[in-house]
């Protein structure tokens, strides 16, 4: 099973 | 006071059918040395982030910094009314609540005006972080499309497995599984029609098909994509213009 992640998992904000 | 104009619409007509289905309401932030736009989808998985030179138009002017909230669904109504060899101006006052986009064809003396409401966006702007990406890959798009409308027929799930020698494209589901396989060639007399690949270490990455079906339409921009893999960052799908891009990064699946 594979889970899905988001993209602000790796972005921050600025 | 913000003057943009195509020297045809269907460059922007392009841009814009690029990524319109994967997000509605986007900021344009134009400035002097162009214009930058950035959204998220809603289930905060794909980022897309688009940059238009000057150079991309025959006439630019922007005195201030302005941002143009667009919903995306209403700016292509209004893009299908002008005909693609037409010119197209956007003209935004420097703080507008509305933009105006004027189609020209010069041979017949035909001018279109239309008006179209601003709105007002509250979204977070991303920093992008430069990641260092494992692996770069450049192949046609309507290859790269064709592999990903071929295979999510058959799975929710998409993987691109890279090895020095080869690109894989594979997918299992409820009626079965299949897989397509590429090798790094260069075509000479035709070198969009290459398939490129550098490779630090291998990585084998598993994407939400529906995404990467959105991804596919930026192909009505560019013969070619560019495809940077990292194991551990999201993917980084990218179409050039003649003077910027439009790029979507794409968060992984991990295994649980």
């Amino acid at each position: 099973k594979r889970k899905q992640v988001t993209i602000e998992e790796f972005f921050s904000k600025s | 006071m913000l003057e943009a104009k195509f020297e045809e619409a269907s460059l922007f007509k392009r841009i814009i059918d690029g990524f319109k289905d994967c997000v509605q309401l986007v900021n344009f932030q134009c400035k002097e040395d162009g214009i930058i736009a950035q959204a998220v989808d809603d289930s905060r998985v794909l980022l897309v982030s688009l940059e238009i030179g000057v150079e991309a138009f025959q006439e630019y002017r922007c005195d201030r910094p302005v941002t143009l909230g667009l919903d995306l669904n209403s700016l292509s109504k209004i893009l299908r009314c002008g005909n693609n060899t037409d010119t197209l101006t956007l003209i935004a006052e420097d703080t507008p609540d509305h933009i105006g986009l004027v189609f020209e064809d010069n041979k017949k003396g035909r001018v279109a005006e239309y008006i179209l409401k601003l709105m007002d966006i509250d979204a977070d702007f991303l920093k992008i972080e430069e990641l260092e990406y494992e692996t770069t890959i450049s192949l046609p798009s309507s290859e790269f499309s064709k592999n990903v409308r071929d295979l999510s027929q058959l799975g929710d799930s998409l993987s691109i497995a890279v090895t020095k020698d080869n690109i894989k494209f594979s997918t299992e589901g409820d009626i079965g599984s299949g897989s397509v396989l590429l090798q790094p060639f260069i075509n000479m007399e035709k070198p969009q029609e290459s398939i490129k690949l550098e490779m630090e270490s291998p990585v084998d990455l598993t994407f939400g098909a529906k995404y990467l079906l959105d991804i596919v339409k930026g192909s009505v921009l560019s013969e070619t994509i560019g495809i940077r893999l990292s194991s551990e960052a999201p993917a980084l799908f990218q179409f050039d213009l003649a003077s910027g891009f439009l790029q979507f990064f794409l968060a992984p699946k991990f295994n649980e």
